[in-house]
């Protein structure tokens, strides 16, 4: 099992690999991935070797064989259906958003409990009615969710997601979620980044 | 020196304990602080005693000095002024976002190139010319910045940034962003985030 910062490490590697195989680019080594993602060769080296794929001395790596082995890993070859839940300022901004679907991910419906939002369509998505989101997910069958609803609705919104068969969650709400049973969580707290950003202004020498 | 996981707990306990502070909780143990944040009671325990806070048998923490110590090591009694790059749907929403500032970050300026969005306030934030911006950053002397620009146009503005004296990046453009020298970055990848989600959805069981 792979360790969450091996997993991220992966996915910006991921990221980048798709971005310079655009340009045209066919072969890299460890330390021209490594120096975009800011991570040291040998980690580099390491992750690759442990998904099976071994540079070539002075050639590198194959730019579209390691995308194959990292996206089987993560899934991304997989097509995943997503919901949105909340379409506030900030579920206006992910409905926008183009980098999920190149990963894969495709936004097919949103869900607010505000009136004036529901029937509205937002980056091609419809807004659909809470009320009706058992109904429409029971046909969609998405796997994932989007939550980005105000924190004190966030658990109860999860459950009743849970119990529509969802898989898994990312979580925007600034309070974390744990769901029993098998529903993976997410959760990712902006502000909380910020803090990190500051903490680490602050203790540079 | 306080290791990248740590810190982020550190910033999770502290949104916990302001919240519960606000609510009128005055005490609590290493189990119900831990199961907030989705972590063991040891490491929650580990993690204080870093800090200089030991629980007392039977009545806990005192949660209002957890939060002076965490403010401290997060710089979180500091207040920090901080602008934004991009405007665009994700700085649009980023700007409504009254989380920041409960932590003690100001936004007090925001900057755009197109002329359509120069001028405007959005979240009581007004935004100006990035033909300005070295000028205003001159007045304001803000410590920190996030962009929200497009991936391409990312490491120019970050640079102008750094030689205007910026401090501290948070960086939502899909590209690692890394400065030489004295400016701290950190970088957020959102859809990595759900690739993340899709990888432990994957490997479930
Ligand atoms: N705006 C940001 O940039 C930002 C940044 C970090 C975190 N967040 C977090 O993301 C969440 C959304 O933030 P926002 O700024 O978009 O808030 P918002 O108030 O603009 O939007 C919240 C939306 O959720 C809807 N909603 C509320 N309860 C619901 C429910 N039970 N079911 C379905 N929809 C429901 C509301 O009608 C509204 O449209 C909040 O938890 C916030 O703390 C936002
Ligand atoms: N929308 C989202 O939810 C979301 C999610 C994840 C990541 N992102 C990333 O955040 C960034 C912003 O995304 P968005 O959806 O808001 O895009 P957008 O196109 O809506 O907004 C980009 C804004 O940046 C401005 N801009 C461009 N170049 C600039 C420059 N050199 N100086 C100042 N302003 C400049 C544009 O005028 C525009 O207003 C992108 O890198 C995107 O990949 C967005």
């Amino acid at each position: 099992k792979l360790s969450r910062p091996t997993v991220g490490r992966l996915s910006l590697y991921y990221r980048e690999l798709n971005r310079l195989h655009t340009s045209g680019k066919t072969h890299l080594n460890s330390t021209q991935l490594g120096s975009l993602v800011d991570v040291s060769p040998a980690v580099v080296r390491r992750d690759l070797s442990m998904l099976g794929t071994i540079g070539q001395r002075g050639i590198g790596y194959s730019i579209t064989k390691v995308i194959e082995k990292i996206g089987l890993v993560m899934g991304s070859g997989v097509h995943w259906q997503v919901v949105l839940i909340g379409v506030g300022s900030l579920g206006n901004a992910l409905l926008r958003y183009r980098g999920f679907e190149q990963l894969g991910f495709r936004l097919v419906a949103a869900f607010d409990q505000d009136p004036t939002k529901v029937g509205t369509a937002i980056g091609g998505v419809i807004v659909h009615d809470t009320e009706l989101m058992a109904a429409r997910l029971a046909e969609l069958q998405p796997e994932l969710a989007i939550l980005a609803v105000p924190a004190d609705q966030a658990a109860t919104v999860a459950a009743t997601l849970k119990s529509c068969g969802i898989s898994g969650i990312l979580n925007f709400a600034p309070t974390t979620l744990r769901l029993p049973g098998s529903c993976a969580v997410v959760n990712v707290d902006l502000a909380s980044e910020l803090q990190r950003l500051a903490f680490s202004v602050q203790h540079r020498s």
